[in-house]
């Protein structure tokens, strides 16, 4: 699988979600 | 006369050295064996892997002695509500897990030895209506239960002593949660599969639900059995016990599936399939090989990133295999039969 199929992919999802998810 | 045909459907066929007999043993009272695991267990400063055997009403601790045999050190008895599932706890010494219930899980029991009363004892650590739950590294326990009303997803820090230490409540998504499976190399990051085909991510430190992604129309109710993160991606294995002949090459048993976690989609990976014709059952993974016993009585054995069929056992003259699950730390496979019938083999 590519980055076009699966879109703008980062390796610190984890901590950004953790920021961006309601407490 | 189950393996042949197997044997030649598969592409690269089973390599038949992957799977090397050990040992068995025979739960001589046992006339319907519901689970089978493995344990580490220390003792007069020695640390072995022992086994457990799960009927109805009982639960059993087997010793190894050599050579090749077992010996039964302790029946836990448990008259009041079947046994019906054992609950791997990675990485846990002296402690075995199991849930017992009707249909669905009523309750979450731990069985262990007391050094203090010079005993072995049981101890309840949940009731409800269990739907889904697993064990994870560092003495953690969770689960999903649900009322009428609402979804309680709760994790369980588990105490030597067979207590709860903690408890940390989880955001529950709005569909019920069918499976859990802890993230390799992510000990707060927890994966699970919904009622409603979606896999969600949790972080278990906060609790919070990160993300739920759709795991697409095309694929069959599914169980989350393990994820890896990697590169920006998290790699989930999933099963599909209800599912049907959708692909070319049969049936998938596992398959692993790649998310982008920023942006919810998704890709497939492999598929490890079944040749047409024998139907999988609930399977189990270690690290990146699947196990599952097929309808036909024979325990078929994956490679999930090759998705390559590596080992088949057949059901043999004593009867046909209905439990296949993986000792913890890469120390084989477990295979086992309604009739208390336990085989151990090296992969």
């Amino acid at each position: 699988c590519s980055e076009s199929d699966l879109g703008p992919i980062s390796l610190n999802w984890f901590e950004e979600l953790s920021t961006e998810a309601p407490p | 006369d189950v393996a042949e045909p197997l044997t030649a459907a598969l592409p690269d066929g089973p390599r038949e050295e992957s799977l090397q007999f050990v040992s068995e043993l025979k739960e001589p009272w046992c006339s319907g064996a519901v689970d089978v695991g493995a344990v580490w267990w220390a003792a007069a400063g020695c640390r072995e892997l022992r086994v457990v055997t799960a009927c109805e009403s009982a639960v059993s601790l087997w010793q190894p002695r050599a050579p090749a045999c077992w010996a039964r050190v302790h029946t836990w008895h448990l008259r009041e509500i079947p046994v019906i599932q054992i609950v791997p706890l990675p990485d846990t010494c002296n402690l075995v897990c199991v849930a017992l219930g009707e249909l669905e899980i009523g309750e979450i029991r731990l069985l262990l030895y007391s050094s203090d009363t010079d005993s072995f004892k049981h101890s309840l650590v949940k009731t409800g209506n269990i739907k889904a739950v697993v064990g994870l590294k560092d003495w953690r326990l969770v689960s999903s239960s649900r009322t009428m009303q609402e979804q309680q997803v709760e994790m369980v820090f588990l105490s030597e002593t067979g207590g709860s230490k903690d408890r940390q409540t989880l955001m529950p998504p709005e569909e019920t949660v069918t499976a859990f499976a802890e993230v390799e190399g992510m000990s707060e990051a927890l994966v699970g599969t919904t009622a409603g085909n979606s896999v969600v991510v949790w972080n278990l430190r906060t609790g919070q639900l990160l993300r739920k992604m759709h795991v697409g129309y095309s694929y069959p109710v599914s169980i989350s059995h393990r994820a890896y993160s990697d590169s920006g991606l998290l790699f989930v294995v999933l099963s599909h016990p209800h599912g049907k002949e959708s692909e070319p090459c049969g049936s998938p048993a596992f398959r692993v599936v790649a998310f982008n976690p920023r942006t919810g989609r998704s890709a497939p990976v492999t598929s490890s399939c079944l040749p047409p014709g024998p139907a999988g059952r609930r399977g189990d993974v270690w690290d990146t090989a699947g196990a599952a016993v097929l309808t036909s009585g024979a325990v078929a054995v994956w490679d999930l990133l090759r998705g390559c069929c590596t080992a088949v056992l057949p059901p043999g003259p004593a009867g046909q295999w209905a439990l296949a699950r993986w000792a913890p730390g890469g120390a084989g496979l477990l295979a086992g039969r309604r009739d208390g019938t336990v085989q151990l083999y090296r992969y």
